[in-house]
């Protein structure tokens, strides 16, 4: 869904600024 | 670290982990901070912890993924890691090796981004490193490459080559100048707090106080546009505050005037100074001019029993940097110096003569006592007879001196010779 695609890309982009 | 989202209020919510990020993006959230903070509590560039990507906002809703990747190719650049379709245009972004936000890392982070917005003739309100962007919703390009922020170089190199057009005002006229008139005038929604910056470093820069421009900018604040979401007093304190707290001076740039207003604007710093020791090179080029002033006051030769201490708290200036003018005039030629010793406990008489002077002195001397009529040969015998008085004194006291000379020019100029010799 767009809605995953979108997480996807923001885990892509904060990699490692983020935990999980 | 953390990151912040928002909705439409822009309200910063604080995000530490992916599951609360998905969980907020369900609630409705529309923006993000693609680089990470030091805290919850900040959303400013001081607070960057991490740089994870560059972006832009290309505002054109006509700009497709190949213009995108066409442009890249021309400025050899790298693809976009990610290109997001927004309601005005694209989003692109560059995912970076993250990057820790030190002081120069930021610098150089920043200096890149606005060239990138440039180079793509983006949106420069959204070139800074604590931006709010879009969360992506419709993905145009996706593809996992991750650059470093040396790939971007490149934009750099012409950086400082780009064309600057009209509208050229002294850098202390600034607020005179139409363009910044009209941000005075007021500003759209989207540009107040750009412009409020813009504006506190201009009055900064001409000389207003803190208070004296927090006034006239809260009175700006009133001409702008109300919007939907009224630009708050405290807010234009804040950005006031922030301009005054720069350690430097600075005037505001020119790139975010001609942006803002939409016109022509550069301008020319006057004061700009030199390398190395800055203001040395202009102040002895004025205690050079005062020196010989007060020498030219004084008919060309001044003679005096002051040290060249007190020579110099006369002049106002530090005894070494009159020393150092003193020294250069002597070298070239224009100056000379002799001293005398006027006797037992009392001190020393020095005299300074311009050169120029010392010739004008020596033609009018030899109209007045009648050798040569102040012609060039008159001259020369001034100068025979001082060199043959000085060769005595040097017989008597065996003291060969130069200075010695400039002295019984002096003399021969008053007395007849034989009473110098």
């Amino acid at each position: 869904s767009p809605q995953e695609k979108a997480l996807e890309a923001l885990r892509f982009l904060l990699d490692g600024s983020l935990t999980e | 670290a953390w990151c912040f989202v928002a909705n439409k209020s822009f309200r910063p919510l604080p995000v530490r982990t992916f599951a609360t990020l998905e969980k907020l993006i369900d609630a409705g959230m529309i923006y993000f901070t693609p680089n990470a903070f030091f805290s919850r509590k900040a959303k400013t560039t001081d607070a960057l912890r991490w740089l994870n990507a560059l972006y832009i906002d290309i505002d054109d809703p006509a700009a497709t993924v190949s213009d995108v990747l066409d442009r890249c190719a021309e400025l050899n650049l790298p693809p976009p890691s990610l290109i997001v379709k927004t309601q005005h245009g694209l989003h692109c972004y560059w995912k970076i090796k993250r990057v820790r936000a030190t002081e120069r890392a930021l610098k150089l982070y920043s200096r890149l981004l606005r060239a990138l917005t440039k180079a793509f003739d983006a949106d420069l309100r959204a070139a800074t490193a604590e931006r709010f962007l879009r969360i992506p919703r419709v993905i145009l390009h996706f593809d996992r490459a991750e650059y470093e922020l040396k790939d971007f170089f490149s934009l750099l190199e012409d950086e400082t080559l780009s064309a600057q057009s009209g509208g050229r005002v002294v850098a202390r006229g600034i607020l005179d100048h139409p363009a910044v008139k009209k941000l005075l005038g007021g500003v759209s929604e989207h540009s107040r707090n750009h412009a409020c910056f813009t504006l506190a470093r201009a009055f900064r820069y001409c000389g207003y106080s803190y208070a004296e421009t927090l006034q006239e900018l809260l009175r700006w604040n009133r001409r702008n546009d109300r919007g939907s979401d009224p630009h708050r007093d405290s807010e234009v304190r804040a950005t006031v505050k922030s301009a005054y707290n720069e350690k430097q001076i600075r005037p505001p740039a020119a790139s975010w005037i001609r942006e803002l207003s939409g016109m022509p604007f550069s301008y020319r710093i006057f004061e700009k100074r030199g390398g190395g020791k800055p203001g040395r090179p202009r102040k002895i080029e004025e205690t050079r001019e005062k020196f010989i002033a007060t020498i030219q006051a004084a008919g060309g030769t001044l003679t005096t029993c002051d040290s060249r201490k007190k020579l110099a708290a006369q002049l106002g200036v530090s005894e070494r940097t009159l020393n150092s003018v003193v020294a250069a005039l002597i070298a070239e030629g224009s100056l000379t110096v002799s001293t005398t010793r006027l006797g037992r406990g009392k001190g020393t008489e020095t005299t300074y003569t311009i050169a120029s002077q010392l010739e004008a002195a020596c033609s009018e001397s030899c109209k007045a006592i009648g050798r040569g009529g102040g012609s060039e040969s008159g001259m020369r015998q001034v100068l025979e007879d001082a060199i043959e008085c000085c060769f005595k004194f040097s017989d008597v006291t065996g003291r060969n001196h130069g200075k010695d000379l400039a002295f019984s020019v002096k003399l021969l100029l008053r007395y007849r010779k034989k009473y110098v010799l």
